[in-house]
């Protein structure tokens, strides 16, 4: 009988990037991703909302490792040359908490427990990228610690820290 | 040794819905995702990216299973009331494509192969939900097979179709 959650991770050592009003035509996320990549650039979280501006550009996010931060720009360089209104915008400083579980697929409302246990303690979550398998979400990097703690506790996980 | 993806699926049987402007503080995403666990409807993608309205507010879309769609306005209705400025707002049919590879983490670029497989058919990306073990992509249902087709071939993964 597989529990629900099986672990529990913190991140800190990630910061958040957006690139803002991308052309929303095949291949605009292909050529991003495969920048970051061959600047060895190791992308963790990538959320594309299915919101559009004005003009019809979209906004794709994605976390990357602090020390990477200074290669990003050097790496897309080349790419936001072709789209005048695309620029990057950083995040405020993040912590992602992100939560596996072999019992998530068929256990309703795992993702309604960890965002509760956040917001019981008045902690604000500013991205979500969640699939069956995993919920991941994205808080100030200050609520770090404390976004873990709570996620533990409530799911009985006190005993098994993992970073 | 790893294979960089272990496994690609196709989903045809989720729709994509959004509240569109909810308030951006402590307890919101709970509330949503507790009511619709409630109403026993699971949610697939969740994705909340970092852009705001004018007033403050932000979108949560998800992605629940068609037959489940009917039951998801009376199971948010209770809510919405408090939110006056929030609505549901339906997206167009979708396809999901989810890709999982025990190798991804070490595997630099595995997201930008997946994207550059679909866009070379011409195919647009609507939303992304991705984490280190797993790409998830959304494009719109009638491109479903054909980008499931083309992320097999690119991996070299034809024979091993999974849905
Ligand atoms: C915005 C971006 O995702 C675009 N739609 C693409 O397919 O690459
Ligand atoms: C918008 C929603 O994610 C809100 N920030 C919350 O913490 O619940």
């Amino acid at each position: 009988d597989e529990p629900e959650v099986r672990g529990i991770a913190l991140d800190l050592e990630q910061t958040q990037v957006s690139v803002i009003n991308v052309p929303d035509i095949p291949g605009t996320a292909a050529k991003i991703c495969k920048a970051l990549a061959d600047a060895r650039i190791s992308l963790d979280t990538i959320v594309q909302s299915e919101r559009k501006h004005d003009n019809g550009g979209r906004n794709i996010s994605f976390t990357l490792n602090k020390n990477d931060r200074k290669n990003a720009d050097q790496a897309l360089e080349p790419i936001l040359k072709d789209w005048p209104n695309a620029f990057l915008k950083d995040g405020n400083a993040i912590a992602r908490i992100s939560a596996v579980g072999a019992g998530m697929p068929e256990t309703l409302g795992t993702a309604a427990k960890i965002f509760r246990a956040i917001a019981n303690e008045g902690i604000n979550i500013e991205m979500i990228a969640t699939s069956e398998i995993r919920t991941s979400c994205i808080v100030a990097e200050k609520d770090g610690e404390t976004a873990l703690k709570v996620v533990h506790k409530f799911f009985g996980l006190d005993n098994k820290l993992s970073h």
